[in-house]
């Protein structure tokens, strides 16, 4: 057994978690924030055998979509910018950020 | 030292956290989502030693009960059936789903 | 590549994220419980390369202070106690409490 933590956009979450079902995929999501944007997104916890890994992973990568958001940058980092001027950045947000865990014991009471 | 991840139902939450608290065990704990029945549940987060970890599962087996949940299934994979008819399904909700995960290191600043 | 679990008290959270956004080392952030106080605490998790852990360690240490909290205790396991004096007890709270675990893969999409 391995457990999936899988960082996904809200926008995709729905989506996601209707195919989960179907396919009885068991999971447990947390509202988490990003934090280089600051913004919400969606953190899926997977426990799954593991052979069934992979076909995860593809459900995952077909419905997540990389996506750009716009960030309003204010240059707290540089000085020698006047930080009068804020400016827009687009930064390109990935459909998923996966981590593929070891467990040791899985247990149901 | 383990990582446990235990999934639990809020009702048992409170008295769990008692338990844990009076036996000087630490936990972090999660306000989380059922992936499937989309209600709220809580997820205790729980750094052990290896020799404690049997009393750990012994406890939340003990406190966390099973409980049926009735949920509204609208018939959404099954196009045979009229959208017009929602049923209510029982759905036996364990008292906890536990992840013993390994830990390379654990430190504390 | 390892996954941090930090658990760091709310007062340091924003300036560790700005930290963390300098020297390009990303993370999720996740508002947690602590389990004895109860009161809201933050979670960062890193995904991080074992080169790596050692220098977001070092930073985690340094911004992350030891705090004392008062926590109003209510006698509630000593029956020998009356229970009408509630009486504060001082809890010193570390800075971090930080878990490395270890990845079997990590996956963008
Ligand atoms: N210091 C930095 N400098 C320049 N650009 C930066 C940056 N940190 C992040 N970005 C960019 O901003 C996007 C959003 O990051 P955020 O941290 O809000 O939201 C992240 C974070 O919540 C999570 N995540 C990604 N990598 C992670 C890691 N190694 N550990 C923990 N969480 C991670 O997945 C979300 C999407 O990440 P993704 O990499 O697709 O997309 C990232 C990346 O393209
Ligand atoms: N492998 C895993 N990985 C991550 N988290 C896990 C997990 N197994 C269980 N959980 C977590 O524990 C909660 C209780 O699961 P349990 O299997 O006892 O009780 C479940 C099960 O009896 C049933 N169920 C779940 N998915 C189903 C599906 N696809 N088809 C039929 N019944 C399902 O509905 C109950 C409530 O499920 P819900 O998802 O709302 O809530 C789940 C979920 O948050
Ligand atoms: N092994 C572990 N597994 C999972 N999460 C862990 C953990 N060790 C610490 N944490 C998390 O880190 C927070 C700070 O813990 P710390 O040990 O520095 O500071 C603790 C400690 O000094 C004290 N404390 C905790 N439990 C105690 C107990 N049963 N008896 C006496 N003092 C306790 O109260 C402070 C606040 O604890 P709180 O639980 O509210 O909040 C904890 C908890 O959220």
């Amino acid at each position: 057994m391995k457990l999936l933590i899988a960082v996904i956009q809200n926008e995709d979450s729905k989506k996601l978690q209707e195919v989960f079902n179907k396919e009885g995929i068991r999971a447990t999501k947390l509202a988490t924030t990003g934090g280089f944007l600051r913004s919400g997104n969606t953190t899926f916890m997977i426990g799954i055998d593991d052979d069934k890994v992979e076909d995860v992973l593809n459900l995952i990568a077909k419905y997540c979509k990389t996506r750009t958001q716009t960030m309003i940058s204010s240059p707290t980092y540089d000085f020698n910018l006047d930080a009068g001027f804020d400016y827009p950045i687009d930064v390109e947000v990935g459909g998923a950020t996966v981590f593929i865990l070891p467990v040791d014991a899985f247990k149901k009471f």
